[in-house]
Formats: C-alpha cells, structure tokens, sequence
C-alpha cells in the first residue's frame, strides 16, 4: 500500500511522521520503503542516509527519464519507468530509503508536461512489490512534486499540528483533495487525520483536538503524537526515534499509530 | 523599506514574525503595510482582516493584470503597475495589510512568463511611499512567489526554529540567496537571522543557537523569540500578540526584535 504524508501548511511533522510511522510499521515486520520528495531532503537525513549511499540513479534522474521517455512516446499510454532510483538501507532491516536531493527542486518543471502528473506512480510501480507499505514524504505545497505524490497514493495520512494556523488551512487541503481525486486518481482516499505536537498542558491544543473530533470523527487517528522534544532530538542523530529513545512518549505514540495504520490498511 | 520574512523550511514562524514585527514597527509610530503573499492567507487572518475587507482588486489580480500589461508591450520595459490592490486596516492605526487568498496560489503559471520576476516589485513600488516600512509574508517553498518578494525586498528577516532541520536548511538556503542576487536583485541582502520558538530548558535549542552564534555572529540579531503559548493563541482571536497579551514575553520579544530592525535599518 502506497500511503503519502502530506499538507501543505508548513512545520506539521510531515517528515516527523513519515520517518517514525515508517519505521514502526518495519519493526512490527512488514517491509517498508519510505521516499522522500521533498527537495529539503529531511526524510533521508532522519533516517542518517545520505546521496553517496545509495547506487544507481536519482529520483530526479528517475522523474525526469520518465518525462523524457513520454515526451518521445506521446501517443504510447502508461510507459514503464526507463530508470529505478537507487535505494539505500535504511536504519532498520526491514527499512529502504529512497532519498531526496536539492535538485529535486528543479523537476518542477520538467514534470509540468505531463498532465496525467503520474510520472512517481510509474516508478513506484515498479518498486512496490518488495513491499508492504510505501511511505512518501513531501513538501510543503501543493506543488507538482505533491500532486505526484496524490496521484501515487493508495491512501493518505494528514498531521495536523494542534495549533489555530493548521486547523484553519485543512479545509483548503480537503477541498483540493476532492479535485485530484475527480481529475486525477479516482481511487485515492483519506486513511486518517493525526494530531501531532499535542501539549495536554496547552488549552489550544485541546480546543483544536476537540474541534477536529467534531468534524472529522470517523477520519481522526485515535492517537495523537504529543509534543515530546526526544523526537526533535532524533534527526540529529539520523535515527527514527525508535531507535534514539525507544521508552519515550514520542516512540510509544508512533508505535500505536502503526497499529492503527495496519488496521485501517487491513495488514495484520 | 521592503522587508520580507522568508524561509523554505515550513513552520519556522515566517508568518508570526511578520504580522508581529508590522504590529510593533506600527506601535512604534512608523506607518507599516504587510503583504501576504502566502496563499494559505495566515498573516490575513492573524491580523483580522477577512477578504471581504478590502475594497479594490485582489493581490492576484494586480500580480495577472500586470503580467498580462507586460505580454502586450514586451519590448516596453519597466511597466507601471495597471492596478493597485486593495488596502485594509490592521488591527492597530499604523497598520495596514494587503491579504490574500486562495486563488493567489493559481499565480505561479500567470507569473512564470516573466523571467525578471519583478511583478510583485512594480506593485509594491506603486504604494511604499505611503509607508515606512513594508513587510511581505511568503509561502513555505521557493516559488515563483517566493522569488517575487526576493526581486522586490530590499533586504531579508529569516527565522530559524532552533531545531535540527531548520539549521539543516540554512545552508541550501543562503546558496539560492547568493544565485537571486547575482541574477535577479542586486540590492538584496540579509537583515538578519532570528531564532524563533527558542526554549532555553530544552539542550536541542541551546546547541542550535550556538551553532548560529558560531557561523553568523553578525547576522543573528540579538533578540531571539522564545516558545511562547500566547503567540500560538493570538491567530484564533485574529489579533497580533502586542493586543492579545502585551505584557506577555512573546510580545516583549518582538518589541525587541522591531528596535533592532529598525536600528539595522538606520531609522530612528
Ligand atoms: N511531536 C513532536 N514533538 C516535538 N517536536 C516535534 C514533534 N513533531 C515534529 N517535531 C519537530 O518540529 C519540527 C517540524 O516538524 P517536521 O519537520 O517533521 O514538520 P514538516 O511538516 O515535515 O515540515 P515541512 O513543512 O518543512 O516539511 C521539527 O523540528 C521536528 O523535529
Ligand atoms: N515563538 C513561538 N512560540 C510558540 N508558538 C509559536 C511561536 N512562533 C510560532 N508559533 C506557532 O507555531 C506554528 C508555526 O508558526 P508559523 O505558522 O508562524 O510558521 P510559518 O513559518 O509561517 O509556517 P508556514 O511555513 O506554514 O508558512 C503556528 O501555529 C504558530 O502559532
Ligand atoms: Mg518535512
Ligand atoms: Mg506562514
């Protein structure tokens, strides 16, 4: 199951999330490829991978072979990715990692010709069967790297930060949901809503979390990550924080959310 | 002076700082506009200000219809702005904003024929002298967006969340900078580097402000904005910290923050 990590406010622990959801879902057994789109390359870095570990080619050399091979072929329909990205051994056995590079930034617009934007789809298709679960993180925006992503994606997993901002700017990522699955990818669906950073000590915090269980009771994941510095302490070492602190609250709550996820994705 | 608050990194407090540095500027008695040039539109709402607000066209609007000014005269060079977007009143009497909205996000296609990426530039000319300071909010990527507040600002306030990917970012950052300047902007130069969410009982925070400390000594300001839950409270009541809680150490901080701005500045 292909699941991107995605919204387009800023800070929301997208890359947070990827890494820590992906490398639970790994340790409760089930092989797991984490992709990082997002030019910042966070995700790679918080997994401690870096461009020289993984042979073979980039996912912007990836992208952009796909466009090109397209653009020979017009008339052709679906065509076969022409280059599979390298993938690196993440932290953990059961975790590969598929890292992101600046020049990400600039496969805007080489994707741009391609109005079906399914260019990632095409190369995840031909990675996914290793598999159990494919998690993409992304940028920040509703790019064309991000509308790749959705158009990629079996399900989605969207963290929202229990602050006023993030609350107020999902009703726009929903409704933009809404046309990439008219337009787009008619299969693709919401898995679940995540509160992240929750502070029980904060009345913000609950008074956001109250608010998304009013309106989106069925979406929202029964666990909320809580604010707990262990996980932003964890990329600076390049560990998930399963393997940075394990007994902390961060841990234990991205453990629970893997339950969830296998639930909802019907993996035992 | 054209000032704008940027970082790719989402989450840093891009928008906090500006709608709080144009709140204290304002109090300070300097007639201060603040442009939201994010399309999630959070500077619009955290000062109050609703669409409906502002009597004239939208920001998209003027960005397109100069565009379209400049596709119809190309060999006529610099072109006066052919609309003025509309202006509110912010919540505070020296405080004006031009807001935005969704649909600024659709821009990114209208603007890209214009490779010197100077329209918000012509816009923000046709209205500065009304104000001593402009302050301009942008999106969480390096957009044709974001590159429009860069050929427009004089020079760059950038908030660094003292966490381990906002220092990771910097460096990517600073190099985009240097290639804008050589390109695009001549003028354009760094006002400073501001910690934000800064939590001194937290050692992650102290070792990224020391890192700072070591590799931008002159850049840092001296004011680094602590975590502070009021600041994460003022949004939902659409008002800017110097109102929602004055006597607060958010709002301290960024009073601070506006008397070293405008000592860098060189106004009184
Ligand atoms: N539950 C948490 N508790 C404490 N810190 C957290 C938590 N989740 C994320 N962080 C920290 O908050 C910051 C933002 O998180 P993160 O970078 O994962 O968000 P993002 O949505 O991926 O950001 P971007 O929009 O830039 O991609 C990071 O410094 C991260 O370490
Ligand atoms: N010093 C602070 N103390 C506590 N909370 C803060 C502080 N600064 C910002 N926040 C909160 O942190 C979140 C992120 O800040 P903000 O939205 O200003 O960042 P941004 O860089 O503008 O994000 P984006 O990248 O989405 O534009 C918001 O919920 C905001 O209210
Ligand atoms: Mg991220
Ligand atoms: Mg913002």
């Amino acid at each position: 199951m292909i699941l991107s990590v995605i919204n387009q406010k800023g800070g929301v622990g997208k890359t947070t999330t990827a890494v820590n959801l992906a490398a639970a879902l790994a340790q409760w057994g089930h092989p797991t490829l984490l992709v990082d789109l997002d030019p910042q390359g966070n995700a790679t870095s918080g997994c401690g991978v870096s461009a020289s570990d993984y042979g073979g080619p980039s996912l912007y050399e990836a992208l952009v072979a796909i466009e090109n091979a397209r653009a020979q072929n017009p008339d052709g329909g679906i065509i076969a990715a022409p280059l599979r990205p390298g993938i690196a051994k993440g932290p953990l056995p059961l975790l590969s990692v598929v890292g992101a590079s600046p020049e990400l930034a600039g496969s805007e617009i080489e994707l741009a010709s391609n109005p079906r934007r399914d260019g990632l789809k095409q190369i995840i298709t031909e990675l996914k069967n290793d598999f159990q679960f494919v998690i993409v993180d992304t940028p920040p925006s509703l790019s064309i790297l991000t509308v790749n992503s959705l158009v990629a994606a079996d399900r989605l997993v969207i963290p929202v930060q229990c602050e006023y901002y993030a609350l107020e700017g999902l009703g726009q990522l929903l409704r933009t949901l809404e046309k990439i699955r008219r337009f787009l990818n008619p299969n693709l669906s919401v898995m679940g809503l995540l509160r992240t950073m929750f502070d029980g000590r904060v009345a913000l915090s609950g008074q956001v979390s109250t608010e998304l269980e009013k309106h989106f009771p069925q979406l929202l994941f029964k666990t909320a990550i809580p604010r707990n510095v262990r996980l932003a302490e964890a990329p600076s070492y390049g560990k998930p924080i399963a393997m940075h602190d394990k007994r902390s609250i961060g841990a234990d709550a991205y453990r629970r959310l893997a339950v969830e996820v296998m639930s909802r994705a019907g993996v035992a």
